[in-house]
């Protein structure tokens, strides 16, 4: 499960505090597929950040599977993370001196799992599902905008994590791409995965169990 | 206006001639309102590059108001376009050394207009319609993807081009937000500019004039 407890962000930067974040409380159960929604600049991206343990709260509690990941230190965060969550960022952050499916294995390699023999394998089944098997030699830079969005929803789904966080994974896509990568993550939640994703889409939207609605900085409707 | 005849681009890369646009031709006739449709991957974000003097055809000609602009050399092309285009690229491109108002501002400057004493002006009142005004001091990293993508909406209009490409202008916005760009990109067509913009957003695309269709390189409808 994922838990925030009354939940501040506060952005220090040119001399004035920016509250990003004031007082979010949620839960997400294990196995609970939830959308959060709101406007630009209310506070999505922070709660995915904060979620996977890649910044931490200026106060309040974020708990992961019973753990306070908040109160980790970054070296601890980063090897919680590569074990228990699959991210996909907003602007895909992909390595860029690493191929398609280089960038595919890497969270196999730093997570120890699948298996050393399995790991091209699971690939190559990741980025045939999401389309992109006749580019996995490309670099990302050689990528359209989709494309590199797609190969990083499979690198996050790739270490098979109990928790996959999302942020606007479909923002870049046609209607059919679209369509492919929605039913992907439905499949991953009823295969057990905990899912936390942001969308301006209101089609993926409505395949939430439950949505999270934030404006600024705040947790509106539950 | 903007013309393509039978343009090819050829990316080389790895030892490998990937060709992402396969002899397309289309024109945009001055003070159109044209969408350009195609799944993920199919040659959008090259055809915005090719039309707005980024980049070069591997044959075939780019002629803008007139001027083959693929003959240019890199210095002329970046010349014609600080006088003749504004362009809303797919991942924003903000100068990240530059606050808000400075990268609003910076067009104005290059391209020597408006006046001076204008340009404060000017770069506010963008920030204020797009909904930034508050953030004008911030720097791009500071920003949620929402907010630079307004951020580079307001750029591309900042020197009142007579061209503007726009590349996804909507695809990080909330429905609110969505609808401000659009009616934005609707006023500055009917003060008689010429529009061409990518969209996977069908709200988006159904205001166009007419609606461009690409697949694997080609124009498939007009
Ligand atoms: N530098 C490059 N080297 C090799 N191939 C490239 C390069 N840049 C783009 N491509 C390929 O050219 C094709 C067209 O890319 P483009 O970015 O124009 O697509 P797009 O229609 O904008 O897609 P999207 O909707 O995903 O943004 C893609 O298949 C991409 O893989
Ligand atoms: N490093 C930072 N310094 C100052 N303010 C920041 C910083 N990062 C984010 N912010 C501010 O925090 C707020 C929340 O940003 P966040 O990226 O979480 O929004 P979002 O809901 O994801 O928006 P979008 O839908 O546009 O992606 C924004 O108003 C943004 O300006
Ligand atoms: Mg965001
Ligand atoms: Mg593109």
């Amino acid at each position: 499960s994922i838990e925030f407890r009354d939940v501040w962000k506060i952005y220090r930067g040119n001399g004035i505090d920016y509250p990003a974040l004031r007082g979010v409380g949620f839960v997400v159960e294990k196995g609970e597929f939830v959308a959060l929604q709101g406007p630009s600049g209310s506070g999505k991206t922070t709660v995915i950040y904060l979620a996977g343990g890649l910044d931490t709260p200026t106060r309040g509690e974020v708990i992961v599977n019973g753990e306070n990941i908040g109160r980790l230190s970054e070296g601890k965060r980063a090897k919680w993370r590569r074990r228990n969550v699959g991210i996909v960022f907003q602007f895909f952050h992909l390595v860029p001196t690493l191929t398609v499916l280089e960038n595919v294995i890497l969270p196999m390699e730093l997570a120890g799992y699948p298996p050393k023999e399995k790991r091209l394998e699971r690939a190559e089944e990741l980025l045939e599902i999401v389309g992109m098997k006749d580019k996995e030699e490309k670099f990302p830079n050689q990528l359209s905008g989709g494309e590199q969005q797609r190969v990083a929803i499979a690198r996050a789904l790739a270490a098979d994590p109990h928790i996959i966080l999302a942020d606007e994974p479909t923002a870049n896509l046609d209607t059919r791409n679209k369509l492919k990568i929605i039913d992907l993550l439905i499949e991953a939640n009823r295969l057990g995965k905990t899912i936390l994703y942001t969308t301006h889409d209101p089609q993926l939207a409505s395949k939430a169990d439950r949505l999270l609605k934030i404006i600024d900085g705040r947790i509106v409707s539950d």
